[in-house]
């Protein structure tokens, strides 16, 4: 469903060059439930930006759905993207001047989804991750743990093909990891792929797949039985 | 060197009002290594945030260094917290405008260190958290848990009698944490009071007292040797 096909992402500042991604080529199926380790820096997030359609190649192939992402119109590209993936950044990114109930609308709101079922659907899926109790409250009126889960209802409300998660749990104690881990293996079994980047032994435990990144490379690539 | 004496802080929502702490008696004893865990929206972020001096109770005392902290006046609050008080934000908090070790010679720029001073001891606080090849980058230039480690280098570059650090192995992978743990240890056997907010019990495990919330209540207060 995604390939990168030798993707190297390059940032120069001044006189240096670095690489957060050099010569990747990885493949994501339908069906995996993926969990993307690595040491802070190796290039995590930029496979994911990479992935998202939130950030381009300097050189090499993105594939997405068999379709080649570079060759996509702007209008094409966002629409691919509000309608096939769902992303949980590492910084959360919610608007804060609305509440966490119109945050978690937004992709609805894109799609062109009626007012009546896309406040349910929202509704539905703060539900989910524990937050029914916080619908209306702003984002500062939150725990960093809550906001993390406003973002993860957000990428989820759509019924994405894929979830593209930056450390949805970086900010959970472990019983409510445990619980959000549960609802994601949930949407895998429904037909969801799952891609999550996450630096604890125990989340990844959870996946069926698990790669490795250092210094822009993918390392090893292994399958398991999920948790 | 902190003590909080029946501190209650409330919000009011409409007619709805929630106890973000509930009547907390809690003190903080130089020498500590205190690790806060408890489940997501407990409280401990406020509870950091009150005995940080950014936010203040709605009743009951606080007490650091046997004065009485709302009888302070606001210059009072501001040299101390300066002087006296290191903080890492769970959202980081640095500004976007200026590079890595300028955000970390802030603290030094208060207090009127000199510019050569300031800067070699700023260079020396991100070479202890592995990021002296990254200092000259802007806040947007670098990974999550870099973002995370600039905040970390930030808090200790003053030398401050107390670090509050909330979730600082948020975003990091075992390795980097394990690297930051062994500094906060070594700056507390230094002479440094240590609060850590950590949903892992892993990190936990590095301090000498571990107190669980709940509801805003301390639940539970044990001793333990460090890892
Ligand atoms: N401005 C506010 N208005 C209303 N409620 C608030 C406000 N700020 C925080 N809260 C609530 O206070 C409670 C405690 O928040 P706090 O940030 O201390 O939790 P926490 O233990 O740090 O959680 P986390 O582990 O998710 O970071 C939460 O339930 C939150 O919704
Ligand atoms: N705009 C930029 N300019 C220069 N370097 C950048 C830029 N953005 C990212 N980098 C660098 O690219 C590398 C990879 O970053 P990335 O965010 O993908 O790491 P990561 O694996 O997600 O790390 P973490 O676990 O800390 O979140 C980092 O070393 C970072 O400093
Ligand atoms: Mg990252
Ligand atoms: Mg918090």
């Amino acid at each position: 469903v995604m390939k990168l096909e030798k993707v190297t992402r390059r940032y120069t500042m001044g006189d240096q060059t670095l690489r957060a991604l050099d010569e990747v080529d990885f493949e994501a199926w339908p069906g995996d439930l993926l969990a993307v380790m690595g040491t802070s820096g190796s290039g995590k997030s930029t496979l994911l930006n990479v992935l998202g359609c939130l950030d381009r190649p300097t050189s090499g192939r993105y594939l997405l759905d068999g379709q080649e992402v570079s060759s996509m119109s702007r209008d094409q590209l966002a629409r691919v993207r509000n309608r096939t993936i769902g992303f949980v950044f590492q910084s959360f990114n919610l608007l804060s001047r609305t509440s966490a109930l119109e945050n978690v609308e937004l992709p609805l709101l894109y799609a062109g989804v009626p007012t009546a079922e896309r406040q349910r659907r929202s509704a539905e899926a703060l539900t989910q991750v524990g937050l029914r109790e916080r619908m209306l409250h702003m984002p500062n009126q939150l725990s960093g743990g809550q906001q993390q889960r406003v973002a993860i209802a957000r990428a989820i409300v759509g019924r994405p093909k894929v979830i593209l998660a930056d450390e949805p749990t970086g900010n959970l104690d472990s019983r409510t990891s445990v619980e959000v881990m549960a609802l994601f293996q949930r949407l895998w079994r429904e037909g969801m792929t799952v891609l999550l980047v996450t630096h604890e032994p125990d989340i990844a435990a959870y996946a069926s797949r698990v790669i490795t990144m250092r210094d822009g490379k993918v390392k090893s690539d292994v399958r398991q039985e999920p948790r």
